[in-house]
């Protein structure tokens, strides 16, 4: 486990925890995608489903439940307790636009054709799409709060980290899934319009706010 | 085999 893995980690973890910090302190979950939330704890069901087949070390372990409660306490949080604050006008991305497309891919593009190998693969190409239904979402309403952009930070910063572990461990391991590099390309690459915004605007105490 | 099932990365 190198240094960009576990601050990847980290940075997921902090993310997750800001979103449920937000929304526990505001009582509100305006302008949080529920469609984007119900995405990734889709992502962490799918992929984490080796918990019941290995054990791969404590650490794994221990950070694959605290992603997958926090993701299901996020989602009872909007479609539940808080659902009255829950912005579902602006909340309109066409879910099957995503998913369609996503589980043709993991059928076509994959390690092995076996249930749990199909799972992950979805989880991989999902994940790095995820976060649409959510950017889609701010530029409807045009503008984001700004504990949300901290939010859409660390979970970008997440998967640009874990671009430079597997370089690092290209380099020191000669190990590299390519199925999971393509996908976290894609996946940075979706967030660098809003790491611009970020840094330009957010960053020098300002609202995010589109033109 | 067994390097592409067991994924250590979360």
């Amino acid at each position: 486990m190198n240094v960009f893995r576990i601050l990847g980690d980290l940075s997921h973890l902090l993310a997750i925890l800001i979103l449920l910090a937000k929304m526990w302190r505001s009582k509100s979950c305006a302008g949080i995608s529920g469609k984007s939330q119900v995405l990734f704890a889709l992502v962490f069901s799918t992929r984490y489903l080796d918990l019941f087949f290995v054990f791969i070390s404590l650490y794994n372990l221990v950070m694959k439940v605290i992603y997958l409660l926090c993701s299901y306490i996020t989602i009872y949080m909007i479609y539940g307790k808080l659902r009255k604050t829950y912005d579902r006008e602006n909340d309109t991305f066409r879910l099957e636009f995503l998913l369609i497309p996503v589980i043709g891919l993991s059928f076509l593009e994959n390690y092995d054709f076996i249930p749990t190998e199909l799972l992950w693969t979805f989880s991989i190409y999902l994940e790095a799409v995820a976060i649409l239904p959510q950017l889609f979402m701010i530029s409807n309403t045009g503008e984001a709060e700004t504990i949300t952009t901290h939010y859409l930070f660390f979970l970008g910063l997440y998967r640009a980290l874990y671009l430079a572990n597997w370089i690092w461990r290209y380099h020191t391991e000669k190990f590299y899934d390519q199925i999971a590099i393509i996908s976290g390309v894609v996946q940075t690459i979706f967030y660098c319009d809003f790491f611009y915004l970020y840094i330009t605007k957010v960053l020098k105490g300002k609202k995010l706010s589109l033109p | 085999e067994d390097e592409k099932t067991i994924k250590d990365e979360l």
